[in-house]
């Protein structure tokens, strides 16, 4: 564990947190991807399912069952309990797009051809592109509320406080993981789009508004 | 070297 790492989960930690609090005190999840909620649902699911199998620390164990816990929590409260707000008319990304070439990529290039390896493998390609839905979602309808944005800045920079994380790791502990660096560095790069103008406007105390 | 398989990550 370094200051990278902790502040990378953190990070994931508050943006989790920031979604459901919008969801829950404003009763509604409207701008918000229900298939990009339920793609990190299938993520950390997979992910995760090593609680099981592989003890690494109490910290660990716990940020994992909060993970699996609060994507269920958020997918239960988007399509049942506030399902009236969920705006699913401009929520049309083909997820299919993203899971089928994530599936084949995890069979193909893996660390070991097993069971749990492929299945973490696939979380790990999953997450990279999950946010897509979202993204398509704020473009599609030209705006976010910044509460949406505040979640979508503290979302991305989860990853790219964890490529920090592994420069650390690579020059302290000679560690490395390809799979999860190059996966880590595409999930990022997806975000620079939005986190220029998260800077540029929500910062300024404008809302998120792309050019028509 | 790799540390292979061991994910401690979250």
């Amino acid at each position: 564990m370094n200051v990278f790492r902790l502040a990378g989960d953190m990070s994931h930690l508050l943006a989790i947190i920031i979604l459901l609090l919008k969801i829950w005190k404003t009763r509604s999840c409207a701008g918000i991807s229900g298939r990009s909620q339920l793609l990190f649902a299938l993520t950390y699911t997979a992910r995760y399912l090593d609680l099981v199998t592989n003890w690494v620390s109490l910290y660990n164990t716990v940020m994992k069952v909060f993970f699996i816990a609060t994507s269920y929590a958020t997918i239960y409260l988007m399509y049942l309990k506030f399902k009236a707000t969920y705006d699913s008319n401009h929520d049309t990304f083909r997820v299919e797009f993203l899971l089928l070439p994530v599936t084949i990529l995890a069979l193909v290039l893996n660390h070991e051809f097993s069971f749990m390896e492929i299945l973490w493998t696939f979380s790990i390609y999953l997450e990279a592109v999950a946010i897509l839905p979202q993204l398509f979602m704020v473009s599609k309808t030209g705006e976010a509320e910044s509460i949406t944005s505040h979640y979508l800045f503290a979302l991305g920079s989860y990853r790219l406080l964890y490529i920090f994380n592994w420069i650390w790791r690579y020059y302290t502990e000679e560690y490395y993981d390809l799979i999860a660096i190059i996966a880590g560095v595409v999930q990022t790069v997806l975000y620079c789009d939005f986190f220029y103008l998260y800077f540029t406007k929500v910062l300024k105390g404008k809302k998120l508004q792309l050019p028509a | 070297s790799e540390v292979e398989t061991n994910h401690d990550e979250l």
